[in-house]
């Protein structure tokens, strides 16, 4: 639907549209490593789709939080500028329920974002 | 910035790119030229050009609203989560989610209803999609165009200085500087 100014939106739309296609992510906050917990394939298969997981590294994803997703969230967090903890912390499923480009972020686990650069310090 | 791997991007003969649009979405001229100014952002800063075409087989982009399973891959899945996605060049693909609800004004939303609204501003969207077509990856700098996340209600059209150096390493700035300097406007 096209909206040509904010007010033809239908009030009752706008309630009912904060639903957001990844809000159910939001159950898992404060999930970390050791973890086992419903939802967590499908996080996994998010980060497959935007390239924080290669589909060669994993055949079946399940709901444990393992290496693999905690080395995806450390490097998702790193390309958002968001504390790298390597948990599923408030600030970084709130980046992740966002809506976004459908385009990945890292290809062959290459990402020119910033968890594909190096940080260089000059001394004055 | 950053490149798709390869660094991909039109070739030298190819400046003046067309456009069309998938005719089964029946699109309203008021939404196209929401593309139209999505495509002079990117215009300003490079040499290309970019001019609207009837014809879909001569066009060297085609961008068509999808819903769910469209074929290439890479389903849409309802309602805001992914918007839109595009390929890099010299490929022209560009797919926006026929679910979301697309605001086309080109008008700031009231913050009083960015919170509870899912309209996403079409032109946003649109300026970062291009940005894919022409050859650049995301960005990690939120205030970039490139940068990959963008929230319902939010307006973000203005090229920033990471997405206009990134356009210009591929593809140079046409004379868009010599042209500032020259008409006395450059701040």
């Amino acid at each position: 639907t096209f909206y040509t100014n904010v007010s033809s939106v239908p009030p009752l739309h706008l309630l009912n549209a904060t639903r957001s296609a990844w809000e159910t992510f939001e159950k898992l906050a404060g999930c970390h490593a050791g973890n086992k917990t419903d939802g967590l394939s499908k996080l996994k298969q998010y980060f497959r789709r935007f390239g924080y997981i290669s589909s060669a590294s994993v055949a079946n994803f399940t709901d444990d939080f393992d290496d693999v997703l905690e080395s995806a969230i450390s490097t998702y967090q790193k390309n958002f500028n968001l504390e790298v903890t390597g948990k599923l912390d408030a600030p970084t499923l709130q980046q992740i329920v966002k809506p976004r480009c459908g385009n990945p972020d890292m290809i062959d686990g290459a990402s020119g974002m910033n968890a594909g650069r190096k940080l260089r310090a000059v001394a004055r | 910035y950053s490149f798709f791997p390869g660094k991909p991007q039109w070739p030298k003969r190819n400046r003046d790119l067309s456009y069309a649009f998938v005719p089964q979405n029946n699109l309203t001229d008021e939404v196209k030229q929401v593309f139209a100014r999505a495509f002079a952002r990117w215009a300003e800063v490079t040499p290309l050009n970019f001019t609207r075409s009837e014809s879909l087989f001569r066009a060297d982009i085609v961008i068509g609203f999808f819903s769910g399973d469209h074929g290439d891959g890479e389903p849409f899945d309802g309602p805001m989560g992914t918007l839109a996605h595009a390929s890099s060049p010299p490929t022209g693909m560009f797919h926006l989610d026929g679910d979301e609800d697309w605001l086309i004004s080109g008008e700031e939303m009231n913050r009083r209803i960015l919170p509870v609204t899912s309209v996403v501003d079409l032109e946003s969207v649109a300026v970062h999609e291009i940005g894919h077509l022409l050859g650049l990856g995301h960005s990690s700098v939120e205030d970039a165009i490139m940068y990959p996340a963008i929230s319902g209600g939010h307006r973000k059209v203005e090229l920033a200085k990471d997405d206009i150096e990134g356009i210009q390493h591929l593809y140079g700035d046409g004379g868009s500087s010599r042209r500032n300097e020259t008409s006395g406007g450059a701040e």
